[in-house]
Parts: C-alpha cells; structure tokens; sequence
C-alpha cells in the first residue's frame, strides 16, 4: 500500500493551489523515492515538475510503485478541507481505483477522511535534459509575483533581459511601454531578500504573461524564486519547498519570426 | 511578438 503522511499539511495544499489553475489534471507517481508529478497545460506552453522526497514526510510508505490519475480540481476542492494546522496523509491500496486523503486537527480531536476516485490518464512524459543555463537569477518570490502582476497590465508579453547589470523585465502595449530592472543585491545580509544573479552570458527571451502568473500562484511556498535562462529553451522557474522538494515550471518562449 | 513555441520542440517524449 501507498501511504504519505505529513504534519506540515499546509504544504500539499499550497501546492494544489500552485497548480490547479495551470493544470487540469494530472498523474502523481509515487515510488520509495517520493512523489513526482510532471504534466503540462492544455497548450503545451507550460509544463509543471513537482518533486516531493520520501524523507521530507514525517511517515512514508511506499510497497509497490504507484501512479495515480487525479482531477486536480476535485483534490484542491478535498485539501481545502484541511485545516493549515492539519495533518495531512495520502494513502492508496496497491493497484486501486481510489484514494483517501485524511486530516488530523493538531489536538487529534477532529479526524477527517476524504476518498476520491482515480483517473486512467496517459498523459505523455517529456524527458527534461540536465542544462547549464547562461543565467540564473535568484530574487524574492513576492518581488516576482509582483513584477509578473504590474508588467501583464501593459502587454502579454514579456521581456526577461539578462545582464551583468542586472534583469530588465519589459512589456509594451495599448496603453504605453514599462521596465523594471533590478540590480544584483550589493551586500547580502539577508539572503531571502537579495537579488542574485550568476551570467555566464547575457540572454535576452520573450514569454507570454499569462503563464507567468500562473507560476506565482507557487509564491507561498517559499520566500525565493529562482529563474533560470539561456538562449531559445524554456525558461525555469523554480520553487524550493523547504525540506522536502520543489515546484518547477517551464515555459517555452516566444521565437522571432 | 514572435511566435509561441510549445514544450515538444524542446524536450522528447519518453
């Protein structure tokens, strides 16, 4: 049998959050290893890699490997359920056609359990080769969300220049043009608030907004985004979920004609 | 602006 059980429950419910909208459905498969999930939008623009490892969970049981089809709505509408406080465990018998989410309230007074049916979904799987980007930048996940938020008011593009300045992000529309650049953070006293960024050349890429704000719906799941680019492959942006894993998001950029 | 490139010109199915 299949059983995840984790105290930090606040956890899987941001992660549904972070992919629900982007995501209609989706395979978790679970090995002793941990739970991996790979999917991509309806337009194959996006694609999501969420990685939970087994050893950040406070029980992990995994007999036989195990992929379960979900409707990622129906399980952000059962993990709404659970308490932020909550206990959250995931368990599922071998080759079963359900499975049972269960909420403990931190004082054990209040036990919930919720079972869903499973999906068969052969979604196809795409292999992700290891990159060396040209850029990485490292910047609070607020100031992202936000750039991503104010810059799709002006255009549904946007621009992500890499320099050894810093990063622009431009966008141009109806109503006029907008920039943001930011600098790489001079002294690093608090690392969770600088802006870091490692060139080994400078890249230039355009990708469509509204993607991008999609991808920071994962904004609560860390204090740190981390973007990496190089010239004409997806961009990465990535979520670090402390001790256990993370959120990747892919997005393929816009190519000149 | 430029054309919309998906997933599959980039990575493989496997």
């Amino acid at each position: 049998m299949f059983e995840a059980r984790l105290l930090r429950g606040s956890i899987l419910k941001k992660v549904l959050e972070a992919i629900k909208d982007l995501l209609t459905q989706a395979t978790f498969d679970c090995d002793d290893s941990g739970i991996q999930l790979q999917a991509m939008d309806n337009s194959h623009v996006s694609l999501v890699s969420l990685q939970l490892r087994a050893d950040g969970f406070d029980k992990y049981r995994c007999d036989r490997n195990i992929s379960m089809g979900m409707n990622l709505n129906s399980v952000a509408k059962i993990l709404k359920c659970a308490g932020d406080k909550d206990t959250v465990t995931m368990k599922a018998q071998d080759n079963a056609d359900t499975v049972t989410f269960v909420f403990e309230s931190p004082n054990q007074e209040k036990v919930s359990d919720y079972e869903m049916k499973l999906m068969n979904l052969d979604l196809e799987h795409l292999g992700i080769p290891e990159t060396e980007y040209s850029c990485t930048i490292r910047m609070p996940s607020a100031e992202f969300a936000r750039i991503c938020r104010d810059l799709s008011q002006f255009g549904d593009s946007m621009v992500i220049a890499c320099t050894k300045e810093g990063v622009k992000f431009s966008a141009t529309g109806e109503i006029g043009s907008a920039n943001i650049k930011l600098a790489q953070t001079a002294s690093v006293d608090k690392e969770e608030e600088a802006v870091i960024i490692e060139m080994d050349e400078p890249v230039t890429l355009t990708f469509a907004c509204q993607y991008l704000n999609y991808f920071t719906k994962a904004t609560s799941l860390s204090p740190q985004v981390q973007l990496s680019m190089s010239a004409d492959v997806p961009l990465v942006v990535e979520y670090r979920i402390q001790d256990i894993g993370h959120i990747r998001y892919y997005l393929a950029p816009k190519i000149e004609d | 602006k430029g054309k919309q490139a998906t997933m599959m010109n980039f990575f493989k199915k496997i």
